[in-house]
């Protein structure tokens, strides 16, 4: 689920 | 982390680095839009809010940090050390028509219905758009110092960068966020008139000049 990544770019 | 990301951001580091140099360098902050300043300001930091919940490198974290404190430095020198050398009468463009728009797309299309996913959501269009104050008034004076080109061209450039990264990561990762891919287009689009006049005249030794 990609809601639950930490947004890793800049 | 891949070679597009990594030039992606540097490119962007780069960008504010020539801006501060500029300013520094020259006292002045002739030819630069503050209000592109305040929305690149406000896009920092809505976005980088997660600095105090999550860890995803020192990389990460010192990329953040520094462009959070060069973009309120950037404010600052504009809007109180340099003030006087601000070209205010040429930097008219309302901002209230990118800021509500915005806020309200972010409101309805976003990941997650949380005040930190809308507020990165929110800083994701607002930077798409940012640069339409610094665009509007280049067309209006119809002319900018090479230096501002230069600034110009690799803030450009490096949502550029980004989309070859998200290609990339979309083939070899299997990951994509479509938010930051359309937003990241529509980002980049917005520069291609001035990277065609920048390639056509800066590289060629010549002002940005537009033509009458």
């Amino acid at each position: 689920d990609e809601t639950e990544e930490a947004h890793d770019e800049l | 982390m891949n070679i597009f990301r990594l030039a992606g951001d540097l490119s962007h580091l780069a960008a504010i680095i020539i801006l501060l140099i500029k300013i520094w360098k020259t006292r002045s902050c002739a030819g630069i839009s503050g209000r592109s300043q305040v929305l690149f300001a406000i896009v920092f930091i809505t976005r980088y809010l997660d600095l105090f919940t999550n860890f995803i490198s020192a990389y990460n974290t010192a990329m953040k940090v520094f462009f959070l404190g060069s973009s309120i430095g950037t404010v600052y020198l504009m809007y109180l050390k340099f003030k006087a050398t601000y070209d205010h009468n040429h930097d008219t463009f309302r901002i209230e028509f990118l800021l509500l728009p915005t806020a309200l797309l972010s409101l309805v299309l976003n990941h997650e219905f949380s005040v930190m996913e809308i507020l990165w959501t929110f800083s994701i269009y607002l930077e798409s758009v940012a640069i339409l104050p610094q665009l509007f008034m280049v067309s209006k004076t119809g002319e900018a110092e090479s230096i501002t080109s230069h600034y110009l061209f690799a803030l450009g450039s490096y949502r550029g960068l980004y989309i070859l990264n998200w290609i990339y990561r979309y083939y070899f990762e299997g990951f994509y966020d479509i938010i930051a891919i359309v937003a990241g287009c529509v980002q980049t689009i917005l520069y291609c008139d001035f990277f065609y006049l920048y390639i056509t005249k800066v590289l060629k030794g010549k002002k940005l000049q537009l033509p009458a």
